[in-house]
């Protein structure tokens, strides 16, 4: 199965680090 | 006694492996010899951490660019999956750069890393940012100028996801032409 990622799923990784 | 479970934190694989490349224009040296490797990755987690650490295009030097390929693909027109390929073209006037330069190529890149372009994404080899002073560049770069119907579909839902109004016209030039362009600039093969 092909791994789709649409932006907002993206977007809502960029600081998931700092907020762990 | 307290038992502590601990969940281990799994990352979210991306469809392909991608390879950040850098050019610093130093007139002194082959271009070759400027284009710089820097990483790959292959998880969101891993894009965020490199994106999140690396310098805003819009803050490069002129004469700098970003490529994003996949891995495998070198940022070039002579690759065996460049070559007989194309670009869609988005140029930027000076004022965009502020503005739109890095929304345009954070945007460009989620495109890409998303599989953005359904059955269509497989003909995508990568991205390229050009910092210039007469005016930046960003580009996505795909593998066959004759696949119509995938230069199409996926030149349309770019201009979609970069939300350009329909009266701007993007055009696809095949390096081909680039490649060989006289002073006229070069024709483009398809438009949306």
């Amino acid at each position: 199965d092909k791994k789709k990622y649409d932006r907002e799923f993206l977007l809502g990784f960029q600081f998931i680090f700092a907020s762990m | 006694k307290e038992i502590l479970i601990v969940q281990p934190y799994m990352k979210h694989p991306l469809q392909n492996r991608w390879t950040l490349w850098f050019y610093k224009n130093d007139k002194n040296k082959p271009w070759q010899a400027n284009l710089r490797l820097v990483t790959k990755f292959d998880t969101v987690e891993d894009f965020w951490a490199l994106y999140n650490h690396i310098q805003l295009a819009s803050r490069l030097m002129s004469g700098c660019d970003y490529a994003v390929f996949k891995d495998g693909i070198e940022p070039m027109w002579e690759d065996n999956r460049n070559k007989c390929g194309g670009r869609w073209l988005i140029t930027l006037s000076k004022q965009q750069r502020m503005l739109e330069l890095d929304q345009y190529w954070l945007e460009t890149l989620l495109c890409l890393i998303g599989e953005a372009f359904d059955d269509y994404s497989n003909d995508i080899c990568g991205a390229v940012i050009n910092v210039r002073a007469k005016g930046d560049k960003i580009a996505i770069w795909t593998c066959d100028t004759e696949n119509e119907e995938a230069v199409l579909h996926i030149g349309k839902t770019y201009k979609e996801r970069l939300g350009l109004p329909m009266k701007v016209v993007i055009g696809y030039q095949a390096h081909a032409d680039t490649a060989t362009k006289s002073g006229l600039g070069v024709k483009n093969k398809f438009v949306v």
